[in-house]
């Protein structure tokens, strides 16, 4: 777009770094330094023989952990909170229908958030050992073989190679958190009434990713090769949905109690809603 | 257990 200067591409490029940088749960140092600490073949056999359901629940409750710096992370980048999130929530939620039943009804803000587990794949390759094809997990590096015991090895392997994949383009941390912007705002908001306003903040956004990538002399082309991960991750998240349902088609009574009620907002559009704030 | 609106809504949640 002609009408963005270079001056507001630099400043949005630096507030989404600072975001990256204030919400990324784990710091790069910290994850390059515990690549050593790979899980001994006795801790991945206890992992391995945990029955499916606890080890369902122990991912569900990393996933959330990462998913909640990722809305923080949503919240910081110049212009997502003003684009519907807190005016709609506020307009069209809570006079209409009280603040209890806005709660329940999750799908009115759910859908801008929808693309978060995509970018908590983007920040898996941070904490990815592309060497020894192991991940940080629990506490130490993990390899597929740890999450045996989940019964979706495709998915699993599908997550892996995608972690190795984007570890082999060394993006830097300016790159990662340019990008992670950009798949966060391809999310699919059927319902948003501003569609318009969000496709010109998701343009503003690749602007500034292509601005990023060519102020660090990265290849041409490499800007085409990142938008085409949208779709691979896009394809992850459907998988993990699928697996989710067939999950909870065998342990409905294990989702509803045990697993945490931002996971169940966010994956499953037909559960049962969080209880209603009082 | 934090819902997806009560992070949205409170001012600061998650950062390093």
């Amino acid at each position: 777009s002609p009408t963005v200067s270079m001056a507001e591409l630099e400043h949005l490029a630096q507030n989404i770094s600072k975001s990256h940088m204030e919400t990324c749960q784990y710091l790069r140092e910290e994850l390059q330094q515990m690549t050593w600490q790979a899980f001994l073949q006795e801790e991945v056999e206890s992992y391995q023989s945990k029955p499916r359901e606890v080890m369902w629940q122990l991912c569900a409750i990393k996933i959330t952990e990462a998913i909640q710096y990722v809305v923080e992370f949503a919240k910081r980048i110049d212009g997502f909170m003003e684009l519907s999130l807190r005016g709609d929530v506020t307009q069209r939620g809570a006079p209409r229908f009280g603040w209890g039943s806005l709660v329940c009804s999750g799908a009115l803000y759910q859908d801008d958030l929808s693309s978060s587990l995509e970018v908590v794949f983007v920040r898996m390759c941070r904490a990815f050992d592309p060497q020894n094809n192991t991940v940080y997990f629990d506490g130490k590096y993990a390899g597929p073989d740890v999450f045996k015991s989940l019964g979706c090895d495709d998915l699993i392997s599908s997550v892996f190679d995608f972690g190795k994949n984007l570890c082999s383009m060394h993006l830097s941390e300016d790159e990662i958190a340019l990008f992670s912007a950009f798949v966060l705002m391809s999310a699919d908001r059927s319902w948003l009434q501003e569609k318009l306003k969000v496709e010109k903040l998701q343009q503003k956004i690749q602007l500034a990713l292509q601005h990023v990538l060519q102020k660090n002399h990265r290849e041409d082309g490499i800007l085409t090769k990142l938008i085409c991960k949208v779709s691979t991750l896009r394809a992850l998240c459907n998988r993990h949905t699928e697996k989710l349902s067939a999950f909870r088609s065998l342990y409905p009574d294990i989702v509803r109690a045990h697993f945490p009620p931002l996971y169940k907002e966010l994956f499953g559009s037909d559960f049962e809603q969080a209880m209603p704030i009082e | 257990k934090v819902t997806l609106l009560q992070l949205l809504l409170d001012h600061k949640n998650n950062e390093r």
